[in-house]
């Protein structure tokens, strides 16, 4: 563990309380990609099925369980609690474009050919994309809530704070790296530099988040 | 030097 990816986790964390915060305070989970949640969910159970067979700290294991737990109650507070405040017209991302891919890339690139490190790859390759139908529906809609734009700065942020933190084991662990975990991390984090350029120049100084006509 | 599998990282 180094400060670059504890501090990338806590922004995980805090993006994902902000968005429970988002919810229960409108009433409403309005400008949130149901799939977006969803992929996430499944991200989260084909990654942490390791709870079952590996153990690696307290902090590990309480984090996994965190983010399964916490993402099947978004899906449940989107699907269940503020139905009527979810609009699937507007969600729209095909989301089989990424599932198959991700199937594909997981079945060729994996550190063994074996049902669990298949779906530990396709849960890195998952991830990697599962905000694009989020980030789809911003650029539908033009627009976007204050704290919703929180959200996903957050979680940009964790995915920012882990390449130094690759580079900070690169360099103290002997020059090692985890190719598919890196290259899919890089990949993730590239996708949230249009965003990024929004949020730094209209959210923090104030503006609303609103995209270009 | 090469590569190696981070399992440790969430």
């Amino acid at each position: 563990m180094n400060l670059f990816r504890l501090l990338g986790d806590l922004s995980h964390l805090a993006s994902i309380f902000i968005l429970l915060h988002k919810i229960q305070t409108t009433r409403s989970c309005r400008g949130i990609s149901f799939k977006t949640q969803a992929l996430y969910v499944t991200v989260f159970v084909a990654r942490y099925l390791d709870l079952f067979y590996r153990y690696v700290s307290l902090y590990n294991s309480v984090m996994k369980l965190f983010f399964i737990a916490s993402s099947v109650y978004i899906l449940y507070l989107m699907k269940y609690k503020y139905r009527p405040t979810n609009d699937p017209s507007i969600d729209t991302f095909r989301i089989e474009y990424l599932l198959g891919p991700c199937v594909l890339l997981s079945l060729i690139f994996n550190y063994k050919f074996s049902v669990t490190e298949v779906l530990w790859s396709f849960s890195i390759f998952l991830e990697s994309v599962a905000i694009l139908p989020q980030l789809f529906m911003l650029q539908r809609t033009g627009e976007a809530e204050t704290i919703t734009t929180h959200y996903l700065a957050a979680l940009g942020v964790y995915r920012a704070l882990y390449i130094p933190n690759w580079i900070y084991r690169y360099i103290t662990e002997d020059g090692v790296v985890d190719p598919i975990a890196v290259t899919a991390g890089l990949v993730q984090t590239g996708l949230y530099i249009d965003f990024f350029y929004v949020y730094f120049t209209k959210v923090l100084q104030g503006q609303k988040f609103e995209l270009p006509a | 030097m090469g590569w190696d599998i981070w399992k440790d990282e969430l």
